[in-house]
């Protein structure tokens, strides 16, 4: 009879699919279509070469900076989901803190190829044999293996969005002040991702699949984050004086 | 927590463009 359950319509999950889709094709930072012009252009050797050839501080002032760019996206992804902005700005800031790298990561499987195992980065498609001068081998093959086990679930835009909002919206973050309102926010999220992938005669393991995506998304933010103070403790002034501000805002 | 992100706290700020 159109009740999904006493407290959420079906109508109310199709207004909120449609906003958190809108603000994610408003802020994804690529549209697919552009990605398409690219046709998926690599590298040449010679161009791999000359990034594996840059000196390590200088590979991951580069990354930082590209992480930085798509996080920028990512909080005005969050500003547009509608009951983000009625949190309290703590709740606000300790969602980003925690999210928006995971959010990245999540996006990234809409510029990934996987006929060629590349990514896009700094306008042309990269393999991991590009990042070898960052010196995180496995933390880079840990994000091309999400990146395709992700888009081997080839997800709409749709479902992608309500995927990143619902990972965004993670009322078990510490230092919530007001988690019950995060949860609510997340049930309904989660609620209308079942409701899309329904419509979408998905079969019944994504959700599942999903929901393992998350403690990926964790592990790899956790690999980030001891790579990070790795490096700091070896070039602590490249840290303060180079990176982006945001970034060591989030990470530092 | 609004001291110490200072940066992420404006872009929250920020109207959305």
């Amino acid at each position: 009879n159109g009740e999904t359950s006493p407290t959420v319509s079906m109508a109310e999950l199709d207004h909120l699919a449609h906003v958190v889709s809108k603000s994610h094709l408003e802020t994804c930072q690529y549209l697919r279509e552009e990605l398409q012009q690219m046709n998926c252009q690599n590298f040449l050797q010679d161009e791999v070469e000359s990034y594996q050839k840059k000196p390590r501080e200088v590979m991951w002032q580069l990354c930082a900076l590209k992480i930085t760019e798509a996080i920028q996206y990512v909080v005005e992804f969050a500003k547009r989901i509608n009951g983000f902005m009625d949190l309290c700005q703590n709740d606000q800031i300790v969602l980003l803190k925690a999210g928006s790298l995971e959010v990245v990561f999540i996006r990234m499987c809409r510029v990934f190829d996987s006929h060629n195992n590349t990514i896009y980065f700094d306008r042309k498609f990269a393999g991991p044999d590009v990042f070898k001068a960052l010196g995180c081998d496995d933390l880079i093959t840990s994000v091309f293996d999400f990146a395709k086990n992700m888009s081997s679930l080839h997800l709409t835009e749709e479902e992608l969005a309500l995927f990143s909002a619902f990972v965004l919206l993670s009322a078990d973050r510490s230092w919530l002040q007001d988690k019950l309102q995060v949860e609510k926010l997340q049930q309904k999220t989660q609620l209308a991702l079942q409701h899309v992938l329904q419509k979408n005669q998905r079969e019944d393991g994504v959700l599942n699949k999903l929901r393992c995506k998350v403690s990926a998304l964790r592990s790899l933010c956790s690999q980030h984050t001891e790579k990070l103070s790795a490096f700091r403790a070896i070039y602590p002034d490249i840290v303060r004086t180079h990176f982006p501000p945001l970034y060591k805002e989030l990470f530092g | 927590l609004k001291e110490k992100h200072k940066i992420l706290h404006q872009l929250l700020q920020n109207s959305t463009s």
